[in-house]
């Protein structure tokens, strides 16, 4: 299965990942 | 072989034609492999293959709707109590499932795998992040993340979908907060609500063993379900690498709505074996259900006269889950 989010931020969003990390339910995404 | 006796010869044959085709495929493995190592050798990296036409469609041509729900029923059905313990155990160790986070560690208390696989955790298994603003909404695994561009979403690095493909034309909601945009031609800028905002996306692959529980990754409200009924192809980063645009061939239910910063939508992809989505809220969502055809999508508006908002979620709240077959 997967979640796949699709939105809307200001430019300056940042991601807090890499790819292939693993993460749990929780865990910091991104933020501003 | 020329001396042989055919009779001898046609007895072999089988057992030469096993040898030589795993040979040949061992064989042409290595020689693949020693291909991307060199690519890699060079400081490159090596092209994604892709599945061609042909393959999608033999793949897709496989009944894996009615694979799934058969498996859905026969993880349905109750086991007595000696089985409970080897059979889950047996999935435990498989997929490495960490028992002590369960809220439920007595593996006697589920009835069956289904039961299992939704299984909820410890309160204090997972922490939620209070000081940003977007936390993960599921255990797992990124694939992708980044900004949307050209209208296209990276499934996995270096294959896309179209977005306009995966979500769906634009619903008619007289009350929904996208406003229409200046470019009517551009799907991702119709998204886009506000000047100097970006579209961004985030794609996380629960792997068997995972909680298969996902909950809210902001405060946000949502608005308009979508549900497109579809195939039921694995999704696993190997096969995301291989088949593109799977995400839009497969089964799954998109949540959108708008959050502090404009749009925002949440969908739940399903898998090969695991085609069944639930929202809590949402009460009327049938998935995997023969009755639904692929290629169409069901329509439900949250936002009604006594509504006007739509369903306020809070970050971490329970949102849905999903479930074997």
């Amino acid at each position: 299965s997967t979640i796949v989010l699709i939105f809307e931020a200001p430019k300056d969003f940042i991601f807090y990942l890499k790819p292939g990390q693993k993460i749990r339910f929780g865990e910091a995404l991104g933020s501003l | 072989l020329h001396t042989a006796p055919v009779r001898g010869v046609l007895r072999l044959r089988p057992l030469h034609f096993l040898v030589a085709a795993g040979a040949g495929y061992a064989g042409y493995r290595q020689y693949e492999k020693y291909k991307e190592q060199q690519v890699e050798k060079l400081g490159q990296e090596s092209p994604p293959k892709i599945a061609s036409d042909w393959e999608v469609s033999l793949y897709k041509s496989v009944p894996t709707r009615l694979l799934s729900r058969a498996w859905g029923r026969l993880n349905s059905v109750e086991l007595p109590n000696w089985l409970r313990k080897p059979v889950l155990s047996l999935y435990i160790w498989t997929f490495g499932v960490n028992m002590k986070e369960a809220a439920v560690e007595d593996l006697h208390h589920y009835r069956n795998l289904s039961e299992f696989f939704r299984r909820k955790l410890k309160p204090q298994a997972r922490p939620i992040c209070g000081i940003h603003s977007m936390i993960s909404p599921s255990d797992g695994k990124i694939l992708s993340f980044g900004q949307v561009k050209n209208c296209e979403v990276e499934q996995v690095k270096g294959i896309t979908y179209s977005l306009e493909s995966f979500l769906g034309p634009h619903a008619n909601t007289e009350n929904a907060d996208v406003k229409p945009a200046s470019c009517p031609d551009s799907f991702q800028k119709q998204l886009v609500t506000q000047e100097n905002n970006e579209l961004y996306h985030c794609v996380i692959y629960l792997a068997p063993g995972d909680y298969h529980c996902f909950h809210s990754p902001t405060d946000w409200t949502v608005s308009h379900r979508r549900h497109f009924p579809g195939s039921l192809m694995s999704v696993n980063p190997g096969v995301a690498r291989w088949i593109k645009e799977l995400f839009c061939h497969n089964e799954r239910v998109v949540l959108s709505g708008c959050w502090k910063h404009g749009f925002f939508s949440l969908t739940a992809v399903g898998a090969q074996n695991v085609g069944s989505i639930r929202i809590y809220f949402d009460q009327d969502l049938r998935t995997n259900s023969p009755r639904y055809s692929k290629g169409s999508y069901n329509d439900f508006s949250f936002v009604t006269n006594n509504n006007k908002e739509g369903i306020p979620m809070r970050k971490g709240e329970h949102l849905g889950e999903f479930n074997l077959g």
